[in-house]
């Protein structure tokens, strides 16, 4: 396999293994040693090592933006996105006025393949693989959903108790080391101001909550900001989102990622579903990707602007 | 490794919420083994679910005695991971 010799010739345009993912994020870091930093929150069940790259100009525990993608295995156009934007910021700070704004003074944390056992799986075993790949003691059945673990409405309607189910919540909240090492860091680190979790697919753009019809106190502001990006992300290609919270516009979910960020304080918290525009579900092909990304970011960049403008 | 031979993914549309609890319902026919691949919301969103070819029949049977419209996404699921395998590794080559 023709290895990229550096991350300008790397080929956003095509799926790619976990292996090429993080040699991929040691070549950046490599690559912009004043500006990328990795930052290992913990490890897999199976023991890979959790990276989180750390987009920083400098400070000391500054204001930050957290993305994540992959944390549903099978999602890749959301790992190959999150490949693209890591590439996209490096690229752009010291280019784009926004991007600059916004890393002179806040950092960014990219967890790219944040379910490492679950994607190695898709690969290799079972490309329909989603959640994690603990077993279940007393289940023949493997695996947890890492988006129904977190200690947010943990254990109530919309997830499963069933091992086998691809909704199952787990034994208990955090029980995953996935979400556990997410967890740590987030309350080590204490000063995230947004949190955007990327999955696919259906093309939303969604807010809290998804355990309880109340509404977040910051609704209104999220709504309107909600409504903003996905304005501008269709402006690129003409993908159309809905968006609204998680429980009025797709189904009750408990334990979800984003649910538990806001109850941390984190205002700005979004979970993306990204495309299919149609007819591929999961298997989206690869020629989509960078269009995919491309239009992803103008919305986050509309998220990750207006945090920066908007400090709390 | 897994394969999908035959597997078909069906795009569900409810016409109504009646319509949308009989599709909710298939969530709990375990012998299915279906895989949800978007979940029931409203009635204005499709549900999408990967059949494995054992339950196909029993699953069309289901939905068209219920008069329920659906049309088939991914004729052959396995067919099209092939495809997006080949080329993966034409790519790295």
């Amino acid at each position: 396999v023709a290895e990229p010799r550096n991350t300008d010739s790397f080929d956003f345009s095509r799926y790619h293994s976990i292996s090429e993912i993080y040699s991929f994020q040691d070549m950046l870091v490599a690559e912009n040693p004043n500006l990328v930093s990795k930052v290992v929150i913990g490890q897999s069940y199976e023991g890979r090592p959790l990276n989180v790259l750390k987009f920083s100009t400098g400070g000391t525990n500054r204001p930050a933006i957290w993305i994540d993608t992959g944390i549903h295995s099978r999602e890749w156009v959301t790992q190959a996105s999150g490949t693209w934007f890591a590439k996209k910021i490096v690229t752009d700070y010291g280019r784009d006025p926004a991007v600059t704004a916004i890393l002179n003074k806040m950092d960014i944390f990219l967890e790219i393949v944040t379910n490492p056992d679950g994607y190695f799986y898709t690969h290799t075993s079972n490309r329909m693989w989603r959640k994690t790949r603990k077993p279940n003691s007393g289940s023949s059945c493997v695996g947890v959903d890492p988006n129904r673990n977190w200690d947010a409405g943990f254990g109530g309607p919309g997830a499963s108790s069933n091992p086998c189910s691809e909704t199952y919540r787990g034994p208990r909240a955090h029980s995953e080391s996935e979400v556990k090492s997410i967890v740590d860091f987030v309350k080590s680190h204490g000063n995230f101001k947004a949190f955007i979790s990327i999955h696919s697919y259906s093309q939303m753009l969604l807010y809290p909550y998804g355990y309880t019809t109340t509404p977040a106190k910051d609704q209104a502001e999220l709504h309107n900001l909600a409504q903003r990006a996905i304005t501008d992300l269709a402006s690129l290609y003409g993908t159309r989102y809905r968006f609204g919270s998680i429980i009025n516009t797709i189904y009750q979910a408990s334990g979800g990622t984003i649910d538990w960020t806001y109850n941390q304080g984190i205002k700005y918290s979004y979970t993306f579903e990204l495309r299919d525009t149609g007819r591929y579900g999961f298997i989206l092909p690869a020629n989509q990707i960078i269009p995919t990304a491309e239009e992803t970011w103008l919305a986050l960049m509309d998220i990750m602007d207006h945090t920066f403008k908007n400090p709390y | 490794k897994e394969t999908f031979e035959g597997h078909q993914v069906l795009r569900i549309v409810a016409k109504d919420d009646v319509q949308l609890s009989l599709i909710k319902d298939l969530e709990d026919m375990i012998e299915f083994e279906l895989d949800f691949w978007r979940g029931v919301t409203d009635v204005a969103t499709p549900v999408d679910i990967r059949v494995p070819m054992h339950s196909l029949q029993s699953v069309k049977i289901y939905l068209e005695t219920q008069d329920v419209e659906y049309s088939i996404m991914i004729e052959d699921l396995q067919v099209l991971l092939d495809e997006e395998q080949e080329e993966m590794e034409s790519a790295a080559r």
